[in-house]
């Protein structure tokens, strides 16, 4: 049995120990296995390769492999942490780890922070609000003028912008997200604690002796 | 006139932020 899941898990480059993976993170030793197989489905559902391209994790988001959508293709970038263009099981665990409920305020704060830092300089930048504005408007076939749209990004940096640099840095996030918390809720999947019992194959396919938790 | 929303608000309700959907069967 061992041979065979060893052999079999040599398929996935940046496959992790769960062990490993489940002290670096808030998931128990399970709930790593049970993202494995959330893991497996998605990175074979293209290409069977061991790994989550982008046309992968846009089918498993949408249902629909061809959708471009700005803030996906962030997500994407940012589970994307070696930057080879795929996502390795080790940082998918990791990545969503960020999500988990249990995760801490500040690793969620941090992480919408470069989620939104388009050109990852370290600031939000009005011309940065605008692009995901006008990225969310035509997603949802919602039509404002662009006297609106200007009027939103003024409200938006008299809200969040406290220096009035016209840039939002990290403390100015932090400060606006404490006083927004509704803008965190995005940070937070209720479905990373019922991760077993959605993906109950992994007791099938664990590595892991006795399972604790 | 309604009262205008931040645009953070707004993205946060973006499809392609909710992750949810990658645990949907």
């Amino acid at each position: 049995m061992g041979c065979f899941h060893s052999k079999s898990r040599r398929q996935f480059p940046g496959y992790e120990d769960p062990v490993l993976l489940a002290s670096q993170t808030s998931f128990s030793v399970s709930e790593v296995e049970a993202l494995f197989e959330l893991f497996k489905s998605i990175s074979r559902s293209v290409v069977d390769d061991g790994l989550i391209n982008k046309e992968e994790f846009q089918l498993a988001l949408f249902k629909n492999s061809k959708k471009e959508n700005l803030f996906a293709n962030r997500i994407f970038d940012l589970f994307d942490v070696k930057q080879k263009g795929v996502i390795d099981f080790g940082d998918f665990v990791r990545s969503l780890n960020v999500f988990h409920p249990n995760a801490p305020l500040e690793d969620k704060i941090n992480f919408s922070f470069k989620l939104y830092d388009l050109d990852g300089n370290g600031f939000i930048e009005r011309k940065e609000v605008k692009q995901m504005l006008i990225a969310l408007l035509s997603e949802s076939d919602m039509k404002l003028s662009d006297e609106t749209v200007e009027l939103i990004l003024d409200k938006t940096f008299v809200d969040s912008d406290v220096n009035h640099d016209g840039r939002i840095d990290k403390s100015d996030w932090q400060n606006f997200v404490s006083r927004n918390p509704s803008l965190m809720k995005i940070m937070t999947l209720q479905y990373l604690k019922d991760i077993t019992t959605t993906f109950p194959s992994f007791v099938f396919n664990s590595e892991v002796d006795d399972i604790a938790t | 006139r309604p009262a205008l929303m931040n645009a953070f608000e707004l993205i946060s309700t973006s499809q392609g932020l909710n992750l949810g959907t990658l645990f949907e069967k």
